[in-house]
């Protein structure tokens, strides 16, 4: 497969961490 | 009509999608009232209709199960809110890909080191500023010449990605920040301040001042 | 039946979404000959149709500009890809989500950096080997009493789907590495040597052996 181009596509690869930050946060606030 | 139980904590923008969706096509939402994040979301009869364990989760009336967003919204909506014809429902599907994939990454980029969710970090911030104003540029520039981002009626496409933009209209975007943003702006408190939206996210209020980082 | 041109790069995975629904639907679909990747999608006459330039992005015979992969399949294909019930056609909504955030992500974390397409950092690599297992997990239950992932017969969630795979197919998932999905991938296979897949992606071939990193 091609693989240049690919270097320049946008992906969010830091999403995972996004989502656990978001969980834990209102996971926090379910405890209250 | 559709009707279901949702699952969601609260305040939820994923959530508000469906909710808002049910509010314009009369479908029976149900949020799920014994539902407590970190805990339901976890236990074994949840992680067997839901097995990402992810919210929004919805149960339909029949027994489906359905996750993501958009899909959910999709399925408690009604026939003008996916659209009418085949480009317009394609055209939804676009903007439902734009929200998730120019606005969000960003606006958590950004949003999330302010709230105290994530490590501030210098470069990330100033990245997640560029592509938001590249995000709101094209958005903007869309938003021109229409009153909704499809078609000549508010769709799922505006309430996907109107609830996407919702952290960044809260605590990031004051006055001179959104300023260059008029159409976004317009169709942005269009959106927002419909009753059904009201109904769902009560009275939302715009930044006044951009959340600054407190270490 | 819908007709038009496709903006891409070769061997775009993203692309073969719609070239596959189209091969179903018989919508003539042309790909652009003089697109260059780096140049033609940030000219004026490009940005002016395709503010983003990104690609892939189709522009209809009767001159609509369609973005982001998912929306350009759905405009492309048929009834049958669309999903027939309403609840087919969120079920597809939701794998389109499922494609983009659950795997995508996870992916392109674990093969960029072995392609050389990004630092490698043993890491981040462990945490998306991780959410790859999640996912394919998830997915392989899923498969477990299915033929399709929507339905009876193949739709738009398939197509998406396997397209989003095709990367750790190709460079990752090696026999042993594969063997716990054994439902994923019987029906991998059954989506990517359909015909219709074999006149897009050619003959796919399964990873003998995981991509090592080169220092």
């Amino acid at each position: 497969m091609a693989t240049t181009p690919l270097a320049q596509e946008k992906v969010w690869f830091e999403k995972p961490m996004y989502d656990k930050a978001e969980c834990l946060h209102f996971e926090r606030l379910a405890k209250g | 009509m559709a009707s279901g139980t949702l699952y969601t904590y609260p305040e939820n923008f994923r959530a508000y999608k469906a909710l808002i969706a049910a509010q314009y096509s009369g479908a029976k939402v149900k949020i799920a009232e014994d539902f407590i994040f970190g805990e339901t979301n976890k236990s074994d009869a949840f992680l067997k209709k839901f097995p990402l364990g992810k919210v929004p989760a919805f149960e339909t009336a029949d027994g489906k199960y359905i996750t993501e967003s958009n899909a959910i919204a999709y399925y408690v909506a009604n026939e003008q809110l996916r659209g009418k014809t085949d480009i317009e429902r394609a055209e939804i599907v676009q903007w439902f890909g734009f929200a998730d994939s120019e606005i969000l990454p960003a606006s958590c980029a950004w949003v999330f080191p302010l709230l105290g969710l994530m490590q501030y970090n210098k470069q990330t911030i100033e990245h997640a500023k560029d592509d938001v104003k590249k995000a709101l540029t094209a958005l903007n520039s869309h938003l021109l010449t229409r009153t909704y981002l499809v078609g000549e009626r508010l769709t799922l496409a505006d309430i996907s990605v109107a609830t996407t933009l919702l952290h960044l209209y809260q605590y990031i975007l004051e006055p001179s920040l959104r300023k260059p943003y008029q159409n976004v702006n317009r169709w942005f408190q269009t959106v927002i301040y419909q009753p059904e939206s009201i109904n769902v996210i009560g009275a939302f209020k715009l930044a006044d001042k951009t959340l600054e980082y407190d270490p």
